[in-house]
């Protein structure tokens, strides 16, 4: 999910 | 991902395309910003340097590419194409543009979700975003008549955070623990700098006039 860090939005 | 991001990030890549129409069919980059644009060169550049090293999904790995060269070919369109470059409004386009770099690179080192070059990077260009449309709205109030495809440019630029704003909603109404708190500020500050614009925009859409900017 978005809140390990991983940037998955543009 | 969701409806309304996958509508901003069209709405995103039709703003693009039609600043790309608009340069490659008129030949002309009247009316445009080369800082804004460089500003968002910058942008994509500090965001995405993750594109080598965490691979998310193919859409996303496609998109980072074509936001970053497209901006990279703006870039050197405006300033070295001999043919366009002649149009570029030099002695309009004086938004003093670095104090939006520092500014913002400052509040990345203070403001982050983690001291490290790539996080402080990502919020940097983040909140650069926010503010990178502000030369060209400059210019556009300053060069008076604003043409058609420029004016529908920043209208999609403005819309497609817009749609990321009830992007994140929709992920925290039904993603457990789905926090963005950076992104989703400087995203309401960076829709609320085109609030003006949008007005501007919708009234000369209702009265099919010329949009014009009021000095």
């Amino acid at each position: 999910n978005a809140n390990n860090g991983i940037k998955d939005e543009l | 991902m969701n409806i309304f991001r996958l509508a901003g990030d069209m709405t995103h890549l039709l703003s693009i395309i039609v600043l790309l129409l608009k340069i490659y069919a008129t030949k002309s980059c009247s009316g445009i910003s080369l800082k804004t644009q460089e500003l968002y060169a910058l942008v994509f550049l500090a965001r995405y340097l993750d594109l080598f090293t965490d691979f998310i999904s193919v859409y996303n790995t496609i998109m980072k590419v074509v936001f970053i060269a497209s901006s990279l070919a703006i870039v050197w369109c405006m300033r070295l194409h001999p043919l366009v470059k002649r149009s570029y409004d030099k002695e309009l386009d004086t938004f003093r543009h670095y104090f939006l770099i520092g500014g913002t690179f400052v509040l990345a080192l203070v403001l982050n979700e983690k001291f490290t070059l790539q996080e402080i990077l990502w919020a940097f260009s983040i909140y650069l975003e926010a503010v990178a449309i502000l030369p060209q709205l400059v210019l556009l109030q300053r060069s008076g008549n604003v043409d058609n495809l420029t004016g529908q440019y920043v209208f999609f630029l403005g819309a497609y955070r817009a749609f990321y704003i009830l992007n994140w909603i929709y992920r925290y109404l039904t993603e457990p623990r789905f926090t963005r708190w950076i992104a989703c500020v400087s995203g309401i500050v960076q829709t609320g700098i085109y609030a003006d614009f949008f007005y501007y925009y919708f009234i000369s859409w209702k009265n099919n006039s010329k949009l014009k900017l009021p000095a």
